[in-house]
């Protein structure tokens, strides 16, 4: 309570004293002040950081960004727009989205650091006491398209692993499969569209592993890959104004109220490598426990 | 049967290439939502009257309880929000223990969560972000969500009692709250 400022050096200071107050095992949410607590130089995006004290190693980055899609006749494939069926970016590189504003809530359940991002993103780190995981619960819409542009909005995890360009999603929702940055297994490969070229579906899934392991669990289905080393990048939400000629006739362009759709989900981050562990998790949040509510006015502690 | 067939068949429907993936065009895709939606509250019937059979046994008194559609993808349920007294009852469908956190959207306040056993267990209030009551369409009361723990059995089922106490306290929120605001 006070903590405020304006400055972004006695922002990050305050930061650092005020981990003290974090009950759970989230130690700080923050590191103590020696990495910035975000970073939005070079356009590449809001970043914070987090470490558990469970797990030293538990110390990733989250930031968020979009492709803009491109836009064409759809005459030949070299004009095609970005539409339902079809990513097309008009950039190799997404353009980052900058924080906002930052806050922290802890308590005897859960603590949780809730990230306010341009572009109509809420990005909320949760960790629980009795829980191992990560939760990254993620709200992204409207989409603004004022300026004429569809866009398409991405997550991006960064870690330390060295990957080797290598990464792993499920087969839809079976066995799990290497993925390689710019390669397919059968045949030599030249990519003319290097991002949605390695773009893979994720059902369940996504992992990269060099003696550790980054594991994000999905809560529905949803594009993955990993485009740079110790990065896992999912994509989130779609708004585009141009159809892509593939048959929907169609933008894929949903409104309520005249605004575009607004997203929210989950994504579980697990570190841990032991296999049972993960397949329990990935039915865990496809099978969560179904909750019934009902009035019970008239209803006393007793009588229940 | 009949009513399970429906939402049985709107699954069905669910299944095809469009319905997954939305690459439906608009119409259509309001169908489906129509279709699924009706299938899903209609379907609730019979889990009210499950329930209130269970609760009755062979008592034969009118029924004790209404099972109401919650929002919960919008943080919002309208029993929640606005009954003194309600009643959570969470099924496990996985066939191993599972410990998970229920949140329930509610109005400001202080409230006390009891587990079958009649033991008051731990909650935490926490705030509904701002992002989400703005949400287009979200109609909803709800400030906060009442957070907890359940311990559940496989395929087991628990019913949780939670009560309002108060409404005028302060400083019920339990858990630090701190903001920065950027320049």
């Amino acid at each position: 309570e006070g903590v405020r400022s304006d400055g972004y050096l006695d922002r990050l200071n305050q930061i650092a004293d005020v981990k003290d107050l974090t009950n759970l095992g989230l130690d700080a949410i923050v590191d103590e002040g020696k990495e910035p607590l975000w970073e939005d130089a070079n356009g590449t995006g809001a970043a914070f950081k987090g470490t558990m004290k469970k797990r030293e190693t538990d110390d990733f980055k989250i930031s968020f960004a979009y492709y803009p899609g491109c836009l064409g006749n759809n005459e030949v494939p070299a004009n095609r727009s970005s539409g339902a069926y079809i990513f097309r970016p008009n950039s190799t590189k997404a353009i980052g989205l900058n924080v906002e504003s930052v806050s922290e809530i802890s308590g005897d359940l859960l603590s949780e650091v809730r990230t306010k991002i341009r572009g109509n993103v809420l990005s909320i780190k949760r960790v629980y006491k009795e829980f191992d995981f990560i939760e990254h619960e993620w709200l992204v819409g409207p989409i603004s398209v004022d300026d004429g542009i569809g866009k398409e909005y991405v997550v991006k995890y960064q870690t330390d692993i060295i990957n080797n360009g290598e990464f792993y999603t499920d087969s839809n929702g079976r066995q799990m499969l290497k993925r390689k940055l710019n390669a397919r297994p059968q045949w030599n490969l030249t990519l003319t569209e290097p991002v949605p070229g390695n773009y893979y579906p994720v059902t369940n899934e996504i992992y990269i592993e060099n003696g550790e392991r980054f594991t994000v669990l999905t809560d529905r289905s949803q594009g993955g890959t990993s485009l740079v080393e110790g990065e896992v990048e999912l994509m989130l939400h779609r708004r585009l104004l141009h159809d892509d000629a593939f048959g929907v006739g169609e933008a894929l362009n949903e409104t309520v109220l005249g605004s575009g759709l607004v997203v929210r989900g989950k994504h579980r981050i697990l570190r841990s490598k032991d296999p049972v562990e993960i397949a329990k998790s990935v039915f865990q949040m496809h099978l969560p426990p179904v909750v019934f509510v009902s009035d019970a006015s008239g209803l006393s502690y007793e009588q229940w | 049967e009949f009513i399970l067939n429906e939402l049985k068949s709107a699954m069905g429907i669910m299944q095809h290439h469009d319905a997954i993936t939305g690459t439906e065009k608009q119409h259509v895709a309001h169908d489906y939502e129509r279709i699924l939606s009706t299938a899903i509250d209609d379907a609730l019937l019979v889990a009210r009257q499950a329930f209130n059979k269970a609760a009755q046994g062979d008592s034969g008194k009118a029924p004790l309880f209404s099972y109401d559609r919650c929002h919960f993808n919008e943080s919002r349920c309208h029993t929640s929000e606005t009954s003194e007294t309600f009643m959570v009852t969470v099924y496990n469908p996985l066939a191993w223990g599972v410990r998970e956190a229920v949140k329930l959207p509610v109005t400001y306040g202080h409230y006390e969560v009891y587990a079958p056993n009649g033991d008051k267990i731990v909650t935490q209030l926490v705030e509904i972000p701002d992002e989400v009551k703005r949400i287009p369409n979200r109609r909803s009361e709800a400030t906060h969500e009442l957070v907890f723990i359940a311990h559940l059995h496989p395929l087991g089922v628990k019913s949780f009692y939670v009560k309002r106490v108060s409404t005028t306290k302060r400083a019920i929120a339990n858990g630090s709250y701190l903001e920065w605001i950027s320049g």
